[in-house]
Order: C-alpha cells, then structure tokens, then sequence
C-alpha cells in the first residue's frame, strides 16, 4: 500500500469571468 | 556519450524547470506563436503535456507563485489567441484538445484517487505533491466549454450554407436527375457541373466538409468523445434546416425529393459508420428527416396507409405530418394530390399527441456539452520535445 501522502494545499482561483475582468482592466492600464 | 544519454533518460522524472524570467517566452513560444501544424507530427497535445510537466515541477519545489503565475497566463493566452483566431476551426479545434488535454492531466496527475484508477504506478509516483488545482481544473472546464461553443459557431457557419443545396436540390442519385414535380425547373443544374471543386454544394461537398472537420480534430488529438459531440451538434443542423426547407417549399415536397434526400441521408449514416461515430448519437439527430423522405415515399390513400403514416412517423409533429402532406406534388398527371379526408383521417389519428404548437425546428438548439475524464496513457519521463519548438531554455528534471 501506498504511504498516505499530506494534504495538498488548495490553490484558490478566481473564476474564468473574474480572469476576463482582470485581463481587461490590465489591458487598459497598459497603453 | 550513448551511455551518458540512456542514464538522463532513466533519471528523468517527467518535469521541466524554467527560471521565472523565462514564462512569458515559454507562453509566446507555446500558446502565443504556435501552429498547430508545427506540432503534427509530435504526441497529440504536445503543448498540453509540456505545460503539464512545467506545473509539475513547480509543484515539486512548492512555489504556489509559479503554479499560480503559469496557469493564469495559459489561460489568459488560450483566451487571446482564440479571439485573435475567432473564424479559424483549426486553432479551435487544437486548442479545445489542448485545454482538454491540461484539465486530463490536472485530474490524472491530482492524487485524488478517482481520477487514479486506470494510473500506472509510475503515473501515481507522478502525481502533484503540494496543490490543489481543482479551481483550476473548474477554469480550464469553463474555458473549454466557451471554445466548444465558438467551434460549434465557427463549423456551422461554414456549413449552413452548403446545407439545403446538398440535402435537397442537388442530385446525387444520377438516375432521378430531371424527375422533378410538374412546373418545376431543374434548380440544382448549376450547382451539378461543379461537384467536385471546393465549393460545390452537392452533398459530396457537404461530406467532404464534415470529413475534413474530424480529420481536423482526429489530428489534434481531440477525444473522441468530444469530436463526436461536434458531429452531432453539425447532424442536427443539418437535419433543422433541411425539415424547415422542406415544411416551406413545395417544390421539394415530391416523391422524388424524398428518394433523394432518403438516399443522402444514408449516405451521411454511413460516413459515421465509417468514422467510427455512430455511437456519437449524431444519428438519431436525422431520425425527422429520414421520415419525412419516408413519408414523401409511402402511399397515401386509404385508411390503412394513414395508419401506417401515423405508426412511422414518431420523430415528426402531427403539423409537420400534416404541412407535408398538403404541401405535397404529385410528379405527373398519372399520380394524385393527398385528399383531404386522408389528412382528416391522419389529424383525427394524432389528436392525443402533446406535440408543440411550433411548426419548424430550432436550428440554434443547442445539446448540452460534456467532457467526460479520459486519462492518457502516455509516460511523462518518455516525453520528446522536439528541438524545432525554441524551447530550449526548459530543463527536463
């Protein structure tokens, strides 16, 4: 048997509309 | 030397290293600039597997930044290019493989024993150590939805207008050419001294377009599943619109037409048996089309052929049945026109259907899209990239 591996950490992550609304905002900032 | 490369082999366990400074080249060089052709002759997926093996060792040396950093530009990437690209079946159809294939490995690779099953125990050793992606896997799930759907847009556009042409006016029976209802010009005359040029509208044509766009997603590595919900999504546009040609001109209401559209509706069935997607349900998409021809074909006089009508044709409402039968030509002046009572006789028959009140079909319904998991069998540590891809600043770990 395999030896029981430790939790994983959980790497939160915005949803893919939140991505959309941060990529376009950065997209404004840049000229 | 030899030696030397055998033993880098056997050490290599199926990760790349980049430094930091080096993600937004890997990004451009992987996502931004790349052709799907450059890739073709390469494991299906290349770049899904390499973006996979560069998580992986971030994940090995614990830098949530890393993980965080490269999954978020991939994915704002794939966005771009795709908008860049938003006519173009091709790069949807390679990168609907590729999200696909990452999202496959982020579960394959999670260590969450549901997705380990079909693992071998060299893929288990492979597993993430640190992270948890599943909110990025619920990402790369809605981005390859919104791909699926502008592929689905992107094919149907091409195709719509190849559609009533194809199933309705051109002849591919050669036998039935000039058998037309009486008054009716030959329509498709043009469209038949082109058959076989790019554009032609003959129902050839149609299957060649339809061939192409499998060939296409076969050649990206698309799984099949998915493929096959394309094809089904295309089956059933090309049934919509050719029920609601039919149920709107009574020239192609005819004995005839419903030879010919029979004949090209085998024809299709067959090219899924031949692709290996009859299992994709694309056809019982034609189930109404098939019929109608049926319908168009079967005698209709007395009472018994009324009940034969009504026992055949479950796919088709009781207006569509009854628009059909009105609309309906007679060839020549030795065939006559459905009677009245016959049609009496049918609605009388179908009353205690619950059809909807709608005459034609929504060509714009949409079925409801799934990505089931398909692990891959393929072995991280035997990963080849090739040197042509620029990606030598990536160090395989």
């Amino acid at each position: 048997p395999r030896p029981p591996s430790r939790p994983r950490i959980l790497l939160k992550a915005p949803t893919l509309a939140e991505m959309e609304e941060m990529s376009i905002s950065e997209e404004e900032e840049s000229p | 030397r030899q030696v030397t490369l055998q033993r880098k082999e056997k050490d290599f366990e199926g990760m790349l290293e980049y430094v930091k400074e080096d993600e937004a080249r890997l990004i451009k060089t992987l996502i931004t600039d790349i052709r799907p052709g450059s890739v073709s002759a390469t494991v299906p997926c290349l770049p899904a597997y390499i973006l996979f093996m560069c998580i992986r060792h971030a994940d090995y040396v614990n830098d949530d930044q890393k993980v965080v950093s490269l999954l978020t530009s991939t994915i704002n990437a794939i966005k771009k290019v795709l908008k860049r690209n938003n006519d173009d079946f091709e790069m949807m159809s390679f990168w609907l493989a590729n999200t696909s294939r990452l999202l496959h490995c982020l579960k394959q690779y999670s260590g969450e024993e549901a997705f380990m099953t079909q693992n071998t125990a060299k893929q288990n050793e492979h597993c993430l150590k640190n992270f948890d992606l599943a909110e990025y896997r619920q990402i790369l799930s809605d981005l390859s939805i919104q791909i699926y759907q502008q592929l689905i847009k992107v094919a149907e556009g091409i195709i719509q207008p190849m559609i009533v042409s194809a199933m309705l006016e051109s002849e591919s029976i050669p036998s039935l050419a000039g058998v037309k209802p009486m008054g009716y010009r030959n329509r498709s005359s043009s469209m038949d001294t082109d058959a076989d040029g790019p554009t032609s509208y003959t129902l050839q044509g149609l299957i060649r377009q339809l061939a192409q766009f499998n060939g296409t997603m076969r050649d990206h590595g698309m799984d099949p599943e998915i493929a096959g919900q394309v094809v089904r999504q295309l089956f059933h546009l090309i049934n919509a619109v050719t029920l609601n040609n039919l149920l709107l001109r009574k020239d192609v209401c005819s004995w005839s037409t419903g030879m010919q559209l029979r004949y090209n509706t085998s024809q299709l069935e067959e090219w899924l048996r031949a692709n290996n997607l009859f299992q994709s349900k694309a056809a019982a998409t034609l189930e109404p089309i098939i019929q109608a021809a049926q319908l168009l074909q079967v005698k209709k006089k007395t009472s018994q052929d009324a009940e034969a009508i009504c026992s055949l044709c479950t796919a088709l409402t009781v207006q569509q049945i009854v628009k059909i039968l009105n609309l309906y030509t007679p060839l020549n002046e030795f065939e006559e026109r459905v009677t009245v009572s016959f049609i009496r006789n049918i609605q009388s028959n179908l009353q205690e259907r619950n059809d909807p009140p709608q005459l034609l079909m929504d060509t714009k319904h949409t079925f409801p899209v799934l990505f089931p998991y398909t692990p891959s069998a393929l072995s991280l540590e035997g990963m080849h990239i090739p040197a042509s891809l620029g990606l030598d600043f990536l160090i395989r770990v």
